[in-house]
Formats: C-alpha cells, structure tokens, sequence
C-alpha cells in the first residue's frame, strides 16, 4: 500500500494472507476467497490465512489457515503470461473453495458482494477502502496490516500513467470494462497487495456495511493509480461457480 | 337227621309201615345240591286227623316258612300217579319235621315220603327278577343276557349301555341321553365332556321341556340324575319330569363334564340339552391418547384391535417407534400387548447447528417449542423471517412453519468491520 496507514484485521477481516505469492484475498463467505486470477495461476494448493493483522508466522498461528479444496480460475482470463511482461489482466478474478468453513468473528469476517443493479456500478469520486501487506513507499512488504482510503477514478487516469516496465510497450495494455481504476495523490496498492478486495460502502444501508467492488489487479507504477477487476461483472459467474461447488 | 346233600332220598315215619309212636318228634334235615330244588312229595299219608293237625302232624319247613302241615289220610286222585301230596320248593334246603302227641288210641301208620333234587327256574320261580334283561335258565343254575348295543355289568345281572366317553369340542352342538327320545338305557352311567378352545365358556341351554328324568324319591334324592361340573362348580343333579333348573347355565368355564347316572328302575324319555362356547370378554379399557380400530361396544376373545395413537403419540417398543399396535383378546380376558401405551412424540433433543445454537428446552414432547438463535454479531440466521421456531410434530421432527424439517443456517454476517478503519491525517 502506497500513501497508506497501520491498519488492525478488526478493520479488514475479510483480508485473507497468501503466503506464497505474497499477496491478498478477499474472503466472501465461509468457503469461499476471492482474489486475483495471477495470484493464483499454476497454484493449486495456496497457502492462506486469515484474522491475523501481523503476518510474522507466531502471530499467523493466532489466527485461521486455510485450506485450499480447489482453486477456479476465471475461464476469460488469458493463462501463461508471465508476469512481467503481461499487459493482459482482463478477467483478473479467482475463486478458492475452502475444505473447512472459516469460523467468523471479530478478526474474521466476510465481505459482501455487490448486487447487481446501478447502485453497485463504482462512480468517479467513490471512496473506497484497499488492505494488505504489499510494498510501500519504503520496503518490498510489510508484517502489519496497512490500508488507505481512495477514490474512484476514470479509467483514462490510469491508461494515462506513464509506463515504469521498460519491458512492455505502453500502447500494448489491455484497459476493459471490467477494470476499475482508482487512487489519488499517491494513495495506491502495489505488489503484494494482488487479490485484496477493494471496499465500497453499501448505498443501500444506513450502518456501515462495505462490498468488494474490486480486487487489487494491476497497475503501472505504484503510487499513481491502480486498476482493480470489477467484481460487479462477474457476479453471475461467482455465484454460478459457487453454487456449482457447493 | 341231616346228611350230605344229595339228588333224592327216602323218608319213612317211624316204625313205618307199623303205627308210629306216641309222643314222638323227628325232624330230617334235607339237602340237594346247590342250585337245584327240591320236589318232595308223600305216597302214603295216614296220620291222626285233627283240626289244624294240631295233635300229630308232618310239617313242610323251608326257609323259615312253612310250607305244609299234613295230616289225616289221603289217597292219590290220580290213578296213574301214587302222590298223595306233593311240594316244589324253589330252594336246594327243606326241612320235615313229624310229632305225635300221646292220646292216639288208634293205630295210624304215618307216612312214606320221597325227595328228588329238580331244576330250579330262577328267571321266573322268584318274585325277584334276577336279570334286569334277560334270564336264561339251566339245570343248576341260570345267567343273565343283554339286548344288543347293552353290556352286562360286573354283577352278571344288570345290563348297562356304553355311553361315555364323547367328548364335544364344537364350538356349538347339541347332546341328549341315549334313545332320546325313547326311554333311556337304566343301571348305566353316562360320562360326556365338552371341552372347548380355551377363552369360551361353555353355556348349556336346557329346556324344560326336554328335560324327563325319573322323580326323586320321598327324601328328594334323585333315582336317575343328570350333573354338570365345571371347574370347581356343580350344576344338580336334576331329575323329575320338567328341567328344575334355569334354562341357560353359564359354566365359567371351556370344560363341562356331564354324568347322567340311571338305576335299575325307571326308564324315561330323557334329556336333551344344547351348548355353546361363549367368547371370554375382555374389557373395554380407557386408554387416553388412542383409537380403537374397530370400535365395538363389546370386544371378546380372538377379537384383534388396533389401537392407533393420536396425533404426537406413539409407541415404543425397544428402540422403534409406531403409530399404532395390535392387541388380540386371549383366552384368559386380558389383552395381548397390555403394556403397550401411547405416549408423547419425543423429539429428542434439537440437533445442533454451525455457528449457532437451540435453547436448552424444557421438554423435547409433541408439542414443545424450540428457538434456534445465530452467534451473533457476526452469524445472522438466513431467511430471518420463519424465527427461527421449531415445534415438536408428531412424526417426532421438529418443524418450522416456512423450513420443515430443514434446520436455520447461521450465515456470516458480511462488510461490517469490527473497528472502522480510520484514515490518520497528517
């Protein structure tokens, strides 16, 4: 997280830690983690946790590890590119079924998913919230739990951003409707925070109540701004594939 | 003088053919063999004359009873025949006996006498009828015989019919004396048993009408009699023309045994009874919670119940739960499976469900409510509005109005942070 602060799990409880890649999750229900398809390609078997703010391993054993029953990658996500030259992340979703449910409290917690009609669709301006243990301005990861505030943005802001990988051509990213970019004066994700669930705030609710209205996808430079997959498109997917798994 | 017994004999006055003296008394004893008679008779008879013989005499003695006092003189009136008097006694003993007192001043000569043993007609030189049939005589003796289907008893006398020993297991049947309703046989005994399934009672229904049995006699004790037992009770004997007692006799018991005795005399037309086999009731007992299939006002042996618990009641045997049970009414009048009672569905208690609980309940019985709750904050109960009540059904499930048996699921309770993340401005 760039332009980010110390965070507690309490906050974040649907943040779910993997390991290896060293990255995030969004945990939606007692079975189920959403995350980023290139967190999980070629891995079957990801290491997971949750309802643990540090990520040193004494405290990871406070919290729950996961167990990974399979992992379903989103069939429109382009397989095999390897990650430092892909400028492909459309349909950038994962889904990870769980052999055991996850015991909820107040470090674990799920996050909603957003409904389908125009309210769920994120607007410029929209603040949201992003999680996780990824680089910051100062080191590659962090141990504790950072998160930041961010707005919506246009998606021109971040086809935009001046390219940083001298290896890929700027005009050979991939921008779809399915992306959602955000940030602001220097408040983003970067790597490491992959898959962690970008947070709106439920119009519909007075309590505050968040849904994933993205996951942490991609981006040109950390620090400008990011590109996050938007969970609303693929809503009859998620729950067709859960309910196909369950 | 007595002598052996023998088949004839002389016997002579004394001094015969000469004038007997006077003031004499001899006496002979006289005996054939058993079974035999005695014709005794005089072929000379020339004794004093006086009224009644009371002066010289030749008395006739057998058993005790004189059976002549002679006499006088007496000559044969028949010219073929040199009997003047003659005696048949009917026994094998006799016993003569002549006196003469002392004042004969004539000479009489007395009397020659003679004794041969003859047959004795013992079917018909009695008053007493030695055969209840028939008599067959013979010399010496006589036997006794029996129309056929008759046996001749022990006493070689009487004749009996063999009429015991039927026994009647029909549950319905009709049963008189012999040659009902000719005379009955006499001097027999008649033993019938009716002996039925256990759980009837036997039940005999007798006219008056066909009811004629010799009368008593003038101390009321019954000649022929006819008796009912059963299982410790006795029913008569009954005799006298007309059934003396009640018309229908409830036995108690499955088992009757019928004696009709009859003597010697006195042969009537009978008897003729009907039975049946009554079913044993058993009661009709109050049992709350159930029906009774089919439903009578009266149940009795071998009738087959069954008794379907209401609604949120059942039976339990061993393990296994059911709605209904069959009982049968046995032959001692209790009901087979009395034990057996309907008692409240348990449900047992609510099975558990994740990440929430049910209330301890009260009970677990038809009809008891249980309330399902979510570990809150963090669970809330999916489809929040069926409450999360479930009541005990009589199929011993609990059952919510909107899920059925389906349990509540706790689901997480999503996007709702713990503690607010707050941004910390610089």
């Amino acid at each position: 997280i760039f332009g980010g602060y110390p965070a507690k799990i309490q906050s974040f409880p649907w943040q779910v830690f993997f390991q290896y890649p060293w990255a995030g999750g969004a945990l939606i229900d007692e079975y189920w983690v959403l995350t980023a398809a290139h967190v999980v390609e070629g891995i079957s078997d990801p290491s997971m946790y949750v309802g643990s703010t540090t990520v040193k391993m004494e405290h990871l054993e406070n919290g729950q590890k996961l167990t990974t029953e399979r992992v379903i990658i989103h069939p429109g996500w382009k397989a095999g590119d390897d990650l430092d030259t892909r400028t492909n992340f459309d349909n950038d979703i994962a889904l990870v079924k769980l052999k055991d449910p996850v015991k909820m409290g107040p470090t674990v917690s799920p996050i909603c998913l957003p409904g389908t009609t125009s309210e769920y669709e994120p607007s410029e301006g929209d603040l949201g919230l992003i999680s996780g243990w990824g680089r910051t301005e100062r080191r590659y990861n962090v141990i504790h739990l950072r998160g930041a505030k961010l707005p919506v943005t246009s998606l021109e802001k971040c086809q935009q951003v001046k390219e940083e990988n001298p290896k890929a051509r700027a005009e050979a990213y991939v921008f779809t409707s399915n992306m959602i970019c955000a940030g602001e004066k220097g408040v983003d994700s970067c790597q490491g925070d992959s898959g962690g669930a970008f947070a709106l705030q439920d119009p519909n609710v007075k309590v505050p109540k968040f849904y994933a209205a993205g996951l942490v996808s991609w981006g040109k430079k950390c620090g400008t701004y990011g590109i996050y997959t938007k969970v609303k498109n693929y809503m009859g997917w998620i729950l067709q594939t859960m309910q196909e798994y369950s | 003088i007595s002598a052996e017994p023998t088949m004839h004999g002389e016997i002579l006055s004394p001094n015969y053919p000469q004038a007997y003296p006077n003031e004499i008394e001899k006496t002979w004893d006289i005996e054939v063999p058993e079974g035999f008679g005695i014709h005794l008779y005089f072929t000379h008879l020339d004794i004093e004359l006086s009224e009644n013989c009371e002066y010289d005499s030749v008395q006739i003695i057998s058993g005790g009873v004189e059976e002549g006092r002679l006499c006088g003189q007496k000559v044969s009136k028949n010219p073929d025949s040199p009997i003047v008097e003659d005696f048949q006694i009917p026994y094998n003993k006799v016993q003569v006996i002549f006196k003469s007192d002392f004042s004969n001043e004539e000479r009489f000569t007395g009397f020659a006498a003679y004794y041969a043993a003859i047959d004795v007609n013992e079917c018909t030189d009695f008053m007493d009828v030695p055969c209840s049939h028939f008599c067959n005589n013979f010399i010496g003796g006589y036997f006794c015989s029996c129309p056929p289907e008759y046996f001749l008893h022990e006493d070689m006398r009487n004749c009996g019919v063999n009429c015991s020993g039927d026994v009647f297991t029909a549950l319905i049947g009709e049963i008189s004396s012999p040659n009902y309703p000719n005379p009955y046989p006499e001097n027999s005994r008649c033993e019938y048993q009716i002996l039925l399934e256990e759980g009837f009672q036997v039940v005999v229904t007798l006219r008056r009408e066909d009811f004629d049995v010799g009368p008593a006699d003038s101390e009321g004790s019954c000649q022929d009699s006819l008796t009912f037992a059963a299982k410790n009770q006795q029913f008569g004997p009954y005799c006298g023309n007309g059934f003396p007692g009640p018309q229908t006799i409830e036995t108690h018991s499955n088992t009757l045994d019928i004696v009709f005795q009859t003597d010697l005399t006195g042969q009537e037309k009978g008897w003729k009874l009907r039975y049946h086999g009554d079913p044993i009731p058993c009661p009709k007992e109050f049992s709350a919670n159930s029906v009774w299939e089919p439903e009578k006002a009266k149940y009795v042996f071998k009738d087959v119940v069954k008794i379907s618990c209401v609604d949120g009641f059942e039976v339990v045997e061993g393990n296994v739960g059911s709605t209904f049970f069959y009982s049968t009414c046995q032959s001692n009048g209790q009901w087979s499976n009395s034990r057996l009672e309907c008692q409240p569905v348990d449900c047992g208690i609510p099975e558990p469900i994740q990440n929430g609980r049910a209330d301890d309940p009260e009970n677990t019985l038809f009809g008891s409510v249980i309330r399902y709750s979510c570990e809150e904050p963090h669970y809330y109960m999916e489809h929040e509005e069926h409450g999360g009540l479930y009541r005990c059904a009589a199929n011993g499930s609990w059952v919510n109005d909107e899920l059925g048996i389906e349990l509540p699921k706790c689901v997480p309770v999503c996007g709702v942070p713990t503690e607010p993340f707050k941004v910390q401005q610089r």
